[in-house]
Parts: structure tokens; sequence; C-alpha cells
């Protein structure tokens, strides 16, 4: 799997690896997706790069790889910015070959990975009509997740046709963000666009969501999906190729 | 008081 921008790749691990330590990769015709839980089982990630979205991809039988996102992320950290990268694994091998190449192909840089066996448990995710769809920016979102965990460590997102509402409380006291929905839309990407079924309220620990911001470089935008007792979905769209959606289990009243 | 759900209870296992 070759990409051009090989920053995208980087943005990708940056976003996972805070969540799931290692994770199994799995590798088809179609592309690369991949599954993980956090230790904990509140969270979940799955990732897809669809294949038309590499410069150039082959993958002549599907395979799973185990790989520490943690190893990944380091050896990430050595590629340039402008750096293409291409990810190759040959086929009774038990290590992933990372080879990055800078932009005026005057310096080429090759690392090996060993590969993980993991047992990948893999769970079902049911498609969602979800009764509350918010786009917004994903910087305004990592800003809010930040000033929320000021505050205290769950945040109660509410929405109404007006806008969405966070907030949190504890033992300093409590604080809310409140966005409107966006009327004039000049730039799509600064908008907040709420889309309301019917109105929800849900609590969520908010050192999950800052965790997930964390893949906002990947995205302008971020969708969270919401509905009554069922995991938010948070979005992150990797361009022309696919996304990352982080789900997290409510806190429910006792 | 608020409890934390687990992910796992929401989605199915394969």
């Amino acid at each position: 799997a070759r990409l051009l921008h090989g920053s995208i790749f980087a943005k990708v691990i940056e976003g996972l690896r805070e969540l799931v330590n290692e994770a199994t990769w799995e590798c088809s015709g179609n592309g690369i997706t991949l599954q993980a839980m956090d230790s904990s089982h509140v969270a979940l990630v799955s990732l897809v790069m669809r294949s038309e979205g590499f410069e150039s991809y082959r993958c002549d039988r599907n395979m799973s790889l185990g790989i520490s996102l943690v190893s990944m992320s380091k050896v990430l950290k050595t590629m340039g910015k402008d750096d293409s990268l291409t990810i190759r694994v040959n086929d009774d091998s038990d290590s992933i070959i990372i080879a990055m190449e800078s932009q005026n192909q005057d310096k080429f840089a090759d690392y090996e990975l060993r590969l993980m066996d993991l047992d990948s448990e893999h769970l079902g995710i049911p498609d969602t009509d979800y009764s509350c769809a918010i786009k917004m920016p994903s910087s305004e979102f990592s800003r809010i997740c930040r000033d929320m965990s000021i505050m205290g460590d769950s945040v109660l997102i509410c929405t109404t046709k007006e806008g969405v509402k966070f907030s949190a409380k504890g033992d300093l006291g409590q604080g809310s963000i409140r966005l409107v929905q966006t009327t004039n839309i000049e730039k799509e990407e600064e908008a907040v666009i709420i889309e309301m079924k019917e109105a929800v309220a849900l609590t969520f620990a908010v050192r999950y969501l800052s965790m997930f911001c964390k893949a906002a470089p990947l995205s302008p935008q971020v969708g969270l999906s919401l509905s009554e007792d069922t995991p938010l979905m948070c979005e992150f769209k990797i361009a022309e190729m696919g996304h990352v959606r982080f789900y997290l289990a409510p806190k429910i009243e006792d | 008081k608020k409890t934390q759900a687990a992910i796992s209870s929401f989605f199915t296992k394969k």
C-alpha cells in the first residue's frame, strides 16, 4: 500500500494509539480495515481505508496483521512531512516493511516492524438511525472537550433544535458551552450543523472524547451521532479514502 | 449517580 502523503497514515496512527496500543489490521483487495476496543471495553474504534484511496495498492490474499500502534508511531515519527510511504508484507513473513521516500527522491528510509500474534474479537456494529447528527469543526470539538475536562470527568451532551449544549460539573463547580446551529453557512467547514429527529441528553466520560480528538488532524470536521441509550459515534473522515469512527458507551443511571 | 456502560453490551459479538 503506497500513499503519496505518508502524513495521512501518521495521523491515523496518532489518532488511534492512545485508545488502543495494538490492533489487528485486516488487509484485503478492498483495502485496510481495523476494529479494536480500548482496554476497559468502554470505547471501540473502526477504521476503513479503501484501496482506491492509495496511490497504489495490491493485496494478493487476505491478511490479518497484528501491529503495535505504539511501535508504528515511533517509526512514523522519523518520517519527513512530505515523504511518501509504502507499507508491504511479504507472503510468509512475520514482519511489516515501512518504506519512506523523500519528496525529491534523495532519501530512502526502510524499517521492519515485527508483527504480533493478536486474538482479534470482532464486534458487529449495527447500522443505527441516530436521533441526532451534529457536524462541527473538529478543532472546536477538541477545544470543548478540553474546556469541559477542567470542570469534571463527565460531559452531558444535550441537543435541542436551537443547538447543542455540553456541560460538566465537579468539585470546582460546573460549566457549560452552548453552540448555536450556524445559519448563514459561508464556509461549510466552520459550520455547526445539527440534524435532529428528536432531542437527546447523554452523559459520556470526557477523557475518551479527548482521546478521540487525537484524530482531529485527519479532518477539519467531526461528525457526532447520538441516540438515547446508544453509544456515541464520533467520526473523522479520511479524505477520498475512508474514515475513523469512534464509539463510546454512555454513562447510565444506576 | 451514573455508571459507565461497556461498549460490548451494545454491539453483538460475532
